[in-house]
């Protein structure tokens, strides 16, 4: 077998040298796949991980991490989580120190501080200048089927009966993506 | 986003992944990168898989679980990796995303749709480092 083994997805190759000198020092597989997403949110991967990148429609940055154990099939999972910097650590508590597996919003804020977590605003120049970039006139973004037409105006938005347009793929490159 | 995949010295199996998500998302949107079978799974006698991309197309279709159980049914990782973004195609033939795959020995494979060539990092103990490598979409 070509095990111990770590592969991670894109060139984020701190986090594969992390993660594979914790396999080499015997730490654990989990150990080693949240080492390495730790290593990514603290680099801000490519504006992809961690704070400072892809703000949302408020120039907010949030943060979601998962970690499964493929021995026990537990799970932990934080989704849209505000003002926590450590988004894999924190579901790795989710996993290990709750019977649920996912925690969201505020509440996953509020767990992550209980846990012991530091709370710190996720923004940084960098965010809050794309942000403002696109506040100009708010394309592109992920309305449907709503007035006025969200390809050419800014919102608020109605939902528009009249308009049924059919369901698409958004728009993915190397700096933006899930 | 980062999705990570990882086997130990005892053939234990992990997967994870964390993301700050899609840029100028309507507030309150989660991804892909957080929901079990859609960022990652993980099987420790059959093994894992990750996937990254257009996050709110991928979660409708469970690519991890699904490589992973198509491992599960015989297929190679490689394969596995390939029907999982087959089926993404068939009803989102203009999506962008991209799945590793890892099976319990350590045999390996990615697939993608939508980029000229997606990169994953790897390290084992036959390359003893760190060693970027390209699928072909």
């Amino acid at each position: 077998p070509s095990t111990p083994v770590v592969i991670n997805t894109w060139a984020f190759t701190d986090s594969t040298t992390k993660s594979w000198s914790i396999l080499n020092s015997n730490g654990s597989a989990i150990d080693a796949v949240v080492a390495g997403c730790t290593v990514c949110e603290q680099n801000q991967c490519d504006g992809t991980v961690g704070y400072g990148g892809s703000p949302d429609e408020n120039g907010e940055t949030t943060l979601d991490a998962l970690i499964i154990d493929g021995v026990t099939m537990n799970m932990g999972a934080v989704g849209h989580m505000k003002r926590i910097k450590d988004a894999a650590k924190v579901a790795r508590h989710v996993m290990e120190n709750t019977k649920h597996t996912l925690l969201v919003g505020d509440g996953a804020t509020q767990f992550a501080i209980q846990m012991g977590f530091k709370e710190t605003d996720l923004s940084t120049n960098y965010s809050l200048t794309l942000w403002n970039q696109w506040k100009t006139n708010c394309q592109p973004n992920f309305w449907n089927n709503v007035r006025p037409n969200p390809e050419k105006y800014c919102g608020p938005y109605k939902p528009n009966p009249s308009s049924k347009s059919k369901p698409t793929s958004n728009f993915v490159d190397m700096k933006n993506h899930d | 986003t980062i999705g990570i995949v990882a086997i130990d010295h005892n053939g234990n199996i992990a997967a994870g992944t964390s993301t700050n998500g899609a840029k100028f998302k309507i507030p309150g949107r989660v991804g892909d990168s957080p929901i079990p079978g859609s960022g990652a799974y993980a099987m420790n006698n059959i093994g894992a898989a990750s996937a990254t991309g257009d996050g709110d197309i991928m979660m409708r279709f469970l690519p991890s679980f699904h490589a992973v159980q198509a491992m599960k049914y015989g297929h190679n990782p490689k394969d596995a990796a390939q029907l999982a973004i087959n089926t993404i195609v068939q009803y989102y033939p203009e999506f962008s995303g991209a799945i590793i795959v890892v099976d319990k020995y350590g045999h390996y494979g990615a697939a993608c749709h939508g980029f000229d060539k997606f990169p994953y990092s790897i390290a084992n103990s036959n390359f003893g480092k760190v060693m970027v490598l390209y699928a072909e979409c």
